[in-house]
């Protein structure tokens, strides 16, 4: 990516200091990230092996390119496979096409090329926001699991292949697996990413997942099983802006990535879309500009206002252009309030806010002979306030187990340049063709992969770290302020709570050196199961080892790095154990207490004396009686030894 | 209803580094165990989809309701699903 990694803190304007992560993890070298998606565009400069030193010779994996020749995998794409069997069962026959790994969509080398691509000097999406594109783990190998094909009832990716690919990819001995797909949350083992990402951890694997794209709503956070690495997404400090300046000399500040200019300072008509509905289409349709619904007679020429929502942003714009539009505002509804996403629109566009659609739409509503201009896009750096959460991002409680705090993290994935397939143009439309090397794509299909890179950084610089180990020491280092020093935001401008963010966004290089981690083994997975009602003769099945569930039982002692009390009844104590991975030192806690609810921790002072000391503690939640939290209320819980700030969030939610 | 299902029956008694004889092995105990209720090992053999040998213990087969609902009930088997669509995000 040509900028989340600056804004991440591993460089400064092109510049990789010495304390850089990337430095002191030898830029991820020899770790090998899987990832399952839509396959790789093998002839992306991303890939390529120029300066690789030889395979590992651990690596087990194949290159299954025996029915496409012209799939190549070499010393950086050092695996690909795909899995179409699931899909077949769900479709009925495939042809010659689906006996490939190579990525048709652009998915799949997008994510893979933001885990662990190359850099690629002279990145852009059409001209904007060039730089160097970067993968988070730049020296890894990576290897591609193409599980995911053209969609059926709008879905891409099924079971029974994702689960194949879990079962080789273990196999072929990956160190770490990036899955940036799901679906509605589900029990565990009615789940084939969670039941695969429980088999990959038990062999040392760190599986990152994407939380899903059906935010703003609560509880629609998808894998959210302790066992996964669960990401949300939020901004950048980059925008694209492209301003819409309307009749009565207003200008809206909007974001586009469209290679196309109107004439400059010329104004056009200004229609609303529902106005130029087509005789068989309602307003509402119209309004959202789905296929088929615009009279091409009233939008000639014209600069259309199409509101978001439903189908695609990019699909908006181009039935704008079918119906000859000579440009488009996408305006925000409600729910996405303030998230303005550039996309490479086919025609010159401007998509705009939530406010500034409203005043889009008062003046189209006031004005006889409404006019627009919209200026070019631009590339704008270092914009404020930076991150915010995504409208999209999908949000806790986890609906499953709301004992666990679900997304764990968050990253940048909105406006993510990275490696594309060319058998698609950028907006992934059959009418786009266009091509184009590095493509801008949003969604948390694009933080999942900057944890997966960070993750491939540590799995170098910490091997003997347990993947439980690496997630809390990027969870207790994540940081809730936006670069004004401001609590995150959500889109909509409201303070975003952990239920968006989990505990933060990722700071890479602070998680090299956390001092303390939250460590987690696989019997502590299957005790929290049984905790769960599980029955033991269940959990021996698929433990591999004689296994007793202990009593008493506690789902809330679950040494996760996060702490969730969903029914609050009277006081609770939990214990949470530390264990040191930073030099000896004596730490003292310190506590933001949610609204309504005292906290005492005890002891609130550890003293670690080596590396590998576990210490124990409690934390005892009570509900005070004046103003006891009946809705969520959020505190942290910060272990410091002045050096090492060990941070976790408190969610707690009085019965 | 005839769909594709997920039988997930947990982890393999084989060790982590099993030979090709182990992984046939555990194909065939799929295609038995499937077999018995689908009345013969070929009818097994016929609606399996996949047979996940190395680390994860289960198959995808094309099965009716009814059979689903059968095999959920038996003591080996830890789950069974719909192999069902996920999108990416």
């Amino acid at each position: 990516t040509t900028r989340s990694w600056h804004f991440l803190g591993l460089e400064n304007d092109g510049i990789i200091p010495s304390n850089s992560i990337w430095k002191k993890a030898r830029f991820g070298q020899d770790t090998i990230i899987g990832n399952l998606d839509t396959g790789v565009w093998p002839e992306s400069a991303s890939f390529s092996d120029e300066g690789m030193g030889p395979i590992p010779s651990r690596w087990r994996g194949i290159c299954q390119n025996d029915k496409d020749a012209g799939f190549h995998c070499n010393r950086k794409l050092i695996g690909a496979r795909y899995f179409h069997q699931g899909y077949a069962a769900a479709v009925g026959s495939l042809n010659s096409s689906f006996h490939t790994p190579r990525d048709t969509e652009g998915h799949g080398s997008h994510t893979l090329s933001t885990a662990g691509g190359n850099f690629v000097e002279g990145a852009s999406v059409f001209g904007f926001g060039n730089g160097t594109a970067k993968g988070g783990s730049p020296k890894a190998r990576v290897a591609a699991y193409k599980v995911c094909w053209p969609p059926v009832g709008g879905n891409e990716c099924f079971d029974a292949d994702i689960l194949a690919a879990f079962d080789i990819a273990i196999h072929d001995g990956v160190d770490v697996l990036s899955a940036s797909l799901g679906g509605l949350p589900t029990p565990f083992f009615n789940d084939s990413l969670s039941i695969g990402s429980f088999h990959a951890v038990k062999h040392g694997i760190v599986v990152v997942c994407s939380a899903g794209n059906s935010g703003p709503a609560d509880g629609t956070v998808s894998n959210i099983s302790p066992w996964q690495f669960t990401v949300g997404a939020s901004t950048m400090d980059r925008q694209f802006p492209s301003y819409l300046v309307l009749g009565n000399k207003k200008r809206l500040e909007g974001g586009s990535l469209s290679p196309k200019a109107l004439p400059p300072n010329k104004f056009f008509p200004l229609i609303s879309a529902a106005d130029a509905k087509a005789a068989n289409a309602s307003a509402d349709d119209a309004l959202l500009c789905k296929a088929g619904t615009l009279d091409h007679s009233k939008v000639k020429g014209k600069i259309l206002v199409c509101l978001r929502g439903e189908n695609a942003r990019v699909d908006k714009g181009q039935q704008a252009a079918l119906a000859g539009a000579v440009g488009m505002v996408l305006a925000n509804n409600e729910l996405t309030g303030n998230e303005v996403i550039a996309d490479p629109h086919v025609l010159p566009a401007s998509h705009i806010n939530f406010t500034d659609g409203v005043a889009v739409f008062t003046y189209l509503n006031s004005t006889k002979s409404p006019i627009a201009y919209i200026t070019p896009s631009t590339t704008e750096l270092g914009t404020k306030p930076a991150p915010f959460m995504a409208a999209f991002s999908s949000k806790g409680p986890n609906t499953i187990t709301p004992e666990i705090l679900k997304p764990d993290i968050t990253a940048p994935g909105v406006s993510v340049i990275a490696a594309y397939t060319e058998a698609q143009g950028p907006t992934n439309q059959d009418f786009d063709k266009r091509r184009v090397l590095f493509n801008s794509v949003s969604g948390t299909s694009m933080s999942c992969p900057h944890v997966s890179g960070i993750v491939g950084l540590l799995k170098t610089l910490h091997p003997d770290w347990s993947p439980a180990a690496i997630r809390s020491a990027m969870m207790t280092t994540a940081r809730t302020m936006d670069n004004s020093m401001e609590a995150i935001l959500n889109a909509s401008y409201f303070k975003a709570t952990p239920f968006s963010y989990g505990a933060g966004h990722v700071r890479p290089n602070r998680a090299m050196n956390p001092g303390l981690v939250y460590d987690l083994n696989v019997n502590d997975y299957l005790n929290f199961l049984c905790a769960l009602g599980y029955n033991q003769t269940l959990i021996k099945m698929f433990s591999e080892r004689p296994y007793t569930c202990p009593k008493p039982i506690s789902l809330t002692n679950f040494n996760y790095p996060s702490i969730t009390v969903p029914k609050l009844h009277g006081s609770i104590t939990v214990t949470r154990t530390l264990k040191n991975v930073g030099p000896p030192g004596t730490y003292k806690a310190r506590i933001r207490k949610p609204t309504g609810i005292s906290v005492s921790v005890k002891p609130d002072s550890l003293k670690f004396n080596k590396i590998g000391e576990e210490k124990t503690f409690s934390l005892t939640l009570q509900a005070e009686r004046a103003g006891a939290a009946r809705d969520y209320v959020f505190g942290e819980l910060i272990w410091s030894d002045a050096k090492h700030f060990v941070r976790s969030p408190i969610v707690v939610k009085a019965a | 209803i005839e769909r594709s299902y997920i039988v997930y029956l947990g982890a393999h008694s084989h060790g982590p580094e099993p030979s090709s004889d182990d992984l046939d092995q555990v194909t065939e105990s799929h295609y038995e165990f499937l077999g018995s209720f689908l009345g013969s090992r070929d009818n097994a053999k016929e609606a399996i989809i996949y047979s996940y040998t190395r680390h994860i213990n289960g198959f995808a087969a094309t099965l009716q309701d009814h059979e689903a609902a059968q095999i959920a009930n038996h003591p080996k088997v830890v789950s069974v699903f719909l192999n069902k669509g996920r999108k990416l995000h």
